[in-house]
């Protein structure tokens, strides 16, 4: 009957609510779900019943606080490569959509992934190295003048996928819009001889780059119970 | 030969029952990725006088058994209610698509109670 029909919808959506979500999610395109989730999700699953140590406020693969776990897919494009110094070979805007993120969230992990299209890249010369630079950036994608970048780092290989923690950067503020933008840098050390093809060394064929994010819901920031 | 068993009858006493929780069944199965369902049990059964110690109860819970004993139209038996919960983690896709892990506590009734 409508009456009951109105009772149940009253129901769901108060239920909806106590997990989280402002109404029943209908994905539209859905995506594979990310293998870290998966193992994750597994290795609680697979737990002996009961376990009154297992904690539902602390994901312990990352050993930090949180109950949610969600991976955003990268959402920026590349940009014109500019040569100002050494071989510039790669330049991409990431831009990482965070606004489901509720009020009242708390952060307590993000990890940015790179992933390549092949196994690994060695550098092409002996001493040389690629260097990878991560720069906060405007929503358009402009490097903000003078500001250093969030991470920095010189490989004499690129693995297939490459792990950054950026917790520290993301915790002192710089999420304008509950958005994430930043610009990736991957070039050859500068003074390097060779054509800027080979010195990168397929340094650009970047697959895709993702952001896991850990958050602590509300449900978790009360007192605790019990 | 043997004698027959007598035929088991369930124990009226408060304890945890068998409830599985299967998403498609409340029509969430698009949207949740796994599990497909749960054993997330209940507590059903009675808190009888005088209460015993494997039914978890509290002094007060104690108490109340006697003055219910003493006057039973005035005061109610003790309540089985969960007394020890764990908790589930459950996939799902959110409003924007994203894949969203998340642990849920108090979701399985591992104990029962007369409270």
């Amino acid at each position: 009957s409508p009456v009951l029909a109105t009772g149940l919808s009253w129901q769901e959506s108060s239920l909806l609510k106590s997990l989280g979500l402002s109404a029943k999610p209908s994905p539209r395109s859905p995506v594979p779900v990310p293998p870290v989730l998966w193992r994750i999700f597994q290795r609680r699953k697979e737990l002996p019943r009961p376990h009154q140590e297992l904690d539902s406020c602390r994901v312990e693969e990352f050993n930090v606080p949180g109950n949610i776990v969600r991976v955003f897919a990268d959402q920026g494009r590349f940009l014109p490569e500019e040569q100002p110094q050494g071989w510039l070979c790669l330049r991409k805007l990431l831009f990482f959509n965070l606004s489901v993120l509720e009020e009242g969230e708390r952060l307590t992990m993000a990890q940015l992934e790179l992933r390549f299209q092949h196994n690994s890249y060695h550098s092409p010369r002996p001493g040389q190295v690629l260097e990878l630079r991560l720069y906060p950036a405007s929503p358009r994608g402009q490097p903000q003048p003078g500001r250093r970048p969030l991470v920095e780092r010189s490989f004499v290989q690129l693995h297939k996928s490459l792990l950054f923690k950026l917790s520290a950067a993301l915790k002192d503020g710089k999420m304008p819009g509950r958005n994430l933008t930043l610009v990736l840098e991957i070039s050859a050390s500068s003074g390097a001889s060779g054509s800027p093809r080979s010195l990168c060394a397929g340094s650009d064929a970047l697959e895709a780059a993702s952001l896991l994010v850990v958050t602590l819901g509300r449900q978790c920031r009360g007192p605790r119970r019990r | 030969r043997s004698p027959p068993s007598p035929p088991v009858t369930p124990s009226p006493l408060c304890k945890p029952r068998r409830l599985y929780i299967s998403f498609s069944d409340v029509g969430w199965e698009n949207w949740i990725i796994a599990p497909q369902g749960y054993l997330a049990n209940y507590c059903r059964g009675d808190c009888p006088f005088p209460l015993a110690a494997e039914l978890n109860s509290t002094n007060h819970a104690v108490l109340q058994t006697m003055v219910h004993s003493l006057d039973p139209q005035g005061t109610p038996q003790p309540c089985c209610v969960p007394v020890r919960l764990s908790p589930i983690s459950i996939l799902y896709y959110d409003n924007s698509d994203n894949v969203v892990l998340r642990h849920y506590e108090d979701m399985v009734v591992d104990e029962c109670g007369c409270r």
